[in-house]
This record gives C-alpha cells, structure tokens and sequence, in this order.
C-alpha cells in the first residue's frame, strides 16, 4: 500500500 | 496546507457549531440523531488519540481539541440535557450495522497492524458512515428543519473540500493516501442525494426541506 503514515490531516 | 484542506476544515468547524448553536439555542436536539452525534464522537476519538504522541502543528493540536470538546458537548446535549427533546423514536437507525462492518474491514484493510493505525482507519471508514443514522431520521420524519439542512450542507462539503485536497497533494507533492480517499469518496456520495434536495428545495424554495 501507499501507506502514508503521516496523519497531518484532520 | 492548501486552499482546499483550510477551505475544508472551516467548513467541518462551521457545520459542528452551527449544530451545537442551533442545539444550545432552540433548547432542542427535535430532528437530530444523537446516534450520528455519537458516531462522529467516536470518529475524532479513535482518530486524534494521536494527539498525546506526535506534535504535528498548533493548528492541528487546536483544531483537534475543538472537534472533540464540541462533539461530546453536542452529544452531551442531547442525551443529557435536553435529552426530553430527543426523539428517540425517529432516530431508530442500528448502528451495529455500521459498526461491526466497520470494525471488520479496518482489521482487514489499513497501512500497518498496530492499534493507532488500525483505530485510524476504524476512524476514516466509521466517518463516511456516521451521517446514515441523521439521513434515515430525516426520511423517516419526511423533513428537516433549515438550520439542520445547512448543518449538513457543511457537514458533506468539507469532505468534497477534502477530496479537492487529495487530487492538489496528489499533483504538487505526489501524496496519496488511499484509504482516506476512497473512504472520502464514499461518504461525499453519500450526501449527494442530499444535496440535490438541500439546493432545489431549501435554497430555492422554503426554508423547510420537507421530502416527497
């Protein structure tokens, strides 16, 4: 998966 | 940060208080599912428990604290008080429908085995689900009072916001992330029923939406 790990987003 | 996700998140802070205003005001939570209340609750809860790990900005830290604070005081309205004026009866949706699904897909699908990644996307997957409870009380009662309807509006637009985000980040910055997309996608299909009622009749017509 793309994972994207960063949850900057709300 | 871009137009969109800013544009986007106003719009989630605009429609969370315009239900706690139209609540705390009226003295009435008449129309409104306490089950979505609750839901949405749950989403911020399983998706900002990040909040006591990682410092991403003071926006997000704030922002976050705002979304959690005003959506169990939303819910605390409602089941406690003014809690005569919930009706119960209309807002009969089984939420255990969406929550063992849910539940079940985000063990199956996520980006990593680990508890804050998979209550994550619990969080992503429960949120484009949240509104069915309010949309089936709607359908059930047959109308919804304006305030409600543009609670709503805000409420499906900022996800339609967020999306407008993904396809920005997708070709500035390369980023994708695929399981808030299509969940994202999910839920703002969701809504376009309701839109198409919110524009021809609320907008247009009287302030009531009331369904054929």
């Amino acid at each position: 998966h793309t994972g994207q790990c960063n949850k900057d987003e709300l | 940060m871009n137009i969109f996700r800013l544009a986007g998140d106003v719009s989630h802070l605009v429609a969370i208080i315009i239900l706690f205003l139209k609540i705390w005001k009226s003295k009435s939570c008449a129309g409104i599912s306490g089950k979505s209340q609750v839901l949405f609750a749950l989403v911020f809860t399983s998706r900002y428990l990040d909040l006591f790990t990682v410092f991403i900005s003071a926006y997000n830290t704030i922002m976050k604290l705002v979304f959690l604070v005003l959506s169990y005081a939303t819910v605390y309205l409602i089941y406690m008080r003014f809690r005569g004026s919930y009706d119960s009866e209309n807002d009969s949706f089984r939420v255990e429908f969406l929550l063992v699904p849910v539940t079940g897909l985000a063990f199956l699908e996520n980006y990593a085995f680990t508890p804050l990644e998979i209550l994550w996307t619990f969080s992503i997957f429960l949120e484009a689900v949240a509104i069915m409870p309010q949309l089936f009380m709607i359908t059930k009662t047959g109308e919804a009072e304006s305030i409600t309807t543009h609670y709503l509006f805000f409420l499906g637009l900022y996800r339609a916001l967020y999306l407008a985000n993904w396809v920005w980040r997708y070709h500035t910055e390369g980023f994708f992330d695929q399981i808030a997309v299509v969940s994202g996608v999910v839920q703002t299909i969701f809504y376009c029923d309701f839109f198409y009622l919110y524009v021809t009749r609320v907008l247009r017509g009287s302030g009531k939406m009331s369904l054929p």
